[in-house]
């Protein structure tokens, strides 16, 4: 899902 | 994952690793503030919840339970053992940190992405970590005399942030669908709270002086 992406930040 | 991404967690890292090497090896916590502290583990934990269920990658989930260790055992140094607990400037330390916390709380519940239990917890610990400097910075403000390991722990984090700035910005022209406001947002808030203490830090270093805040 790549508008999550953000989520494999710290 | 980009230099700017790899960078900023290295300096993360770092500014952890300083301020355990402190209280571990020194036994001592002064210039630290507990409050920032419970905040950051507090973030942690909201952020993390995500770490059984969603599998990432190997340094993702190894990082982020250095992160959950390391923020709640300084936490229990700092409160239970007795020489750090000692050199705790408890006296200087007193910003309410509930004040943060329930805004924080309250502005998550309004605007967030979607609204799930695990999602209002990350995004309130997107919020929540922009300001949990601020007992930290107003302790380092009070006590005026800073030692290096605490300026190089506060130094560290505002690079931290700084660099995650730069990692958004390559994201965003090299990926696509990459838009995050709440991230951004929260991110450009927190960092520009470090401005001030950078711009003494960086003419101290420059001049080679004891770093000082003014009063």
């Amino acid at each position: 899902d790549t508008d999550r992406n953000v989520k494999d930040e710290l | 994952m980009n230099a700017f991404r790899l960078a900023g967690d290295m300096t993360h890292l770092i500014s952890v690793l300083v301020l355990l090497l402190k209280i571990h090896t020194i036994k001592s916590c002064a210039g630290i503030s507990l409050k920032t502290q419970e905040l950051y583990a507090l973030v942690f934990a909201t952020r993390y919840l995500d770490i059984f269920t969603d599998f990432i990658s190997l340094y993702n989930t190894v990082m982020k339970l250095i992160f959950l260790g390391s923020s709640f055992s300084i936490v229990w140094y700092m409160r239970r053992h007795k020489l750090v607990q000692r050199s705790y400037d408890k006296d200087h330390d007193t910003f309410r940190h509930q004040l943060l916390v329930l805004p924080c709380l309250i502005l998550a519940l309004l605007i967030h992405e979607q609204f799930t239990f695990k999602e209002v917890m990350w995004t309130f610990s997107i919020y929540l970590e922009a300001v949990a400097i601020l007992p930290q910075l107003v302790l380092l403000q009070r006590t005026r005399n800073i030692d290096n390991l605490t300026g190089q722990y506060v130094f560290f984090l505002g690079a931290y942030r700084s660099l995650y700035i730069l990692n958004w910005i390559y994201r965003y022209f090299t990926e696509p669908h990459y838009v995050h406001w709440i991230t951004w947002i929260s991110g450009l808030v927190q960092t520009l709270l470090y401005a001030d203490f950078f711009y003494y830090y960086i003419s101290s270093w420059k001049n080679n002086v004891k770093l000082t805040l003014p009063a």
